[in-house]
């Protein structure tokens, strides 16, 4: 455990809590893409499969079952509780064409061609794009509300740490996981276009809109 | 195995 690490944790645990409370604050998931939560959820479930089989610390566990938790809780506001407010109209991106590939590469490249592991791996590939439901829809709506910016800005800041994580861990530790660094390098690479807006407009106080 | 210890992350 180092600094990146912990502060990567934190992150994207403040990017979850924000979501939810957001949803249950405005009694709303206007603006929220339901897809990119279903396959937040599937990424979670298929990657803390371990839960059952290892414990490696409390803090490990903790940590897995909150997510876990939280990601389902947002699929429950989505999908039941608050389903009147949600945007499918403008939720319309083809989760297939992530699925597919990701699904069929999960199973070439992979680090033992194990059950769990291939989960681990498909779970680790499918993280890395996630989120593009999210960005389509915002892409499609040309703005998103001040409090999505931030749950997207902590959610997009989580893998950049642990991107300085594994320099630290590669240093210190000889460790290195390539399949969780490509795929980790790719995540942060998709949010670069949103934490430039997020930096010159939200953080100037301005609204998230894009030109038409 | 090397792979082993990218579990204890999240």
């Amino acid at each position: 455990m180092n600094v990146f690490r912990l502060t990567g944790d934190l992150s994207h645990l403040a990017a979850i809590i924000i979501l939810l409370l957001k949803i249950w604050k405005t009694r709303s998931c206007a603006g929220i893409s339901g897809k990119s939560q279903i396959l937040f959820a599937v990424v979670f479930t298929s990657r803390y499969l371990d839960l059952l089989t290892s414990f490696i610390s409390l803090y490990n566990t903790s940590m897995k079952v909150i997510y876990i938790g939280c990601a389902y809780a947002t699929l429950y506001f989505v999908y039941m509780k608050f389903k009147a407010t949600y945007d499918g109209n403008h939720d319309t991106f083809r989760v297939e064409f992530l699925l597919v590939p990701v699904g069929g590469l999960s199973f070439l490249v992979n680090h033992d061609f194990s059950p769990l592991e291939i989960l681990w791996t498909f779970s680790i590939y499918l993280e890395s794009v996630a989120i593009l439901p999210q960005l389509f829809m915002i892409s499609k709506t040309g703005e998103a509300e001040t409090i999505t910016t931030h749950y997207l800005f902590f959610l997009g800041l989580y893998r950049a740490l642990y991107l300085f994580n594994w320099i630290w861990r590669f240093y210190f530790e000889g460790f290195f996981d390539m399949i969780a660094i490509v795929a980790g390098l790719v995540q942060t690479i998709l949010y670069c276009d949103f934490f430039y807006l997020y930096i010159t407009k939200v953080l100037k106080g301005k609204k998230l809109s894009l030109p038409a | 195995c090397h792979h082993t210890q990218a579990k204890d992350e999240l």
